[in-house]
């Protein structure tokens, strides 16, 4: 564990927090995909098996634990507690279109085929796409309230901590993990478009509006 | 020491 690590997992613990305050205190998920919730407990869900099968330590356990509750009780707010409010004719984006080449993906290039290693390949290649149809959300309706816009940043934080993280495993530990990094950048890169408007738009009060 | 197949990361 080191200090990008760390910071790393306390963003996206911070998006995950976000995102369910802003929930609960507005009793509403309008301005959110539901589809991306969705690939997001797909993906927790398909990564952490290894839950049952392999210690590492208490924090990660613990970790893998808050990560799938949480995206499951986000999707539970979302379909059902504040169904009324979750803006379904915008959330169009179709999530096949990014879970089947994923799958294909996962099976042709893994370092290991078997259940477990294809499964943790797909959660990683399905998570650095798994934010598009919230940003086509954002895309469609031209704008986000700025707590969404927190949680984005948060979220999209977390992989590009990740990279730092990776560097210096490189180099210190001399581990690395071709599949994650590569994936891990896809990730932040789709990020750098709405990290600019984060920066010259919301950080200085103001809405996070596309330009028309 | 970890092995390469138990991802330790999240």
């Amino acid at each position: 564990m080191n200090l990008f690590r760390l910071a790393g997992d306390l963003s996206h613990l911070l998006a995950i927090i976000i995102l369910l305050i802003k929930i609960w205190k507005t009793r509403s998920c309008a301005g959110l995909s539901g589809k991306s919730q969705i690939l997001f407990a797909l993906v927790y869900i398909t990564r952490y098996l290894d839950l049952v099968t392999t210690y590492i330590s208490l924090y990660n356990s613990f970790m893998k634990v808050i990560f799938i509750s949480t995206s499951l009780a986000t999707i539970y707010l979302m379909y059902s507690k504040f169904r009324a409010t979750y803006d379904k004719n915008h959330d169009s984006f179709r999530i096949e279109f990014l879970i089947i080449p994923c799958v294909i993906l996962s099976l042709v290039i893994n370092s290991n085929f078997t259940v477990l290693e294809v499964l943790w390949t797909f959660s990683i290649y399905l998570e650095s796409v798994a934010i598009l149809p919230q940003l086509f959300l954002v895309s469609k309706t031209g704008e986000a309230e700025s707590i969404t816009s927190h949680y984005l940043f948060a979220l999209g934080s977390y992989r590009a901590l990740y990279i730092l993280n990776w560097i210096y495993r490189y180099y210190a530990e001399g581990h690395y993990e071709l599949i994650a990094i590569f994936a891990g950048c896809v990730q932040t890169i789709l990020y750098c478009d709405f990290f600019y408007l984060y920066v010259t738009k919301v950080l200085k009060g103001k809405k996070l509006q596309l330009p028309a | 020491k970890v092995d390469p197949e138990d991802h330790d990361e999240l």
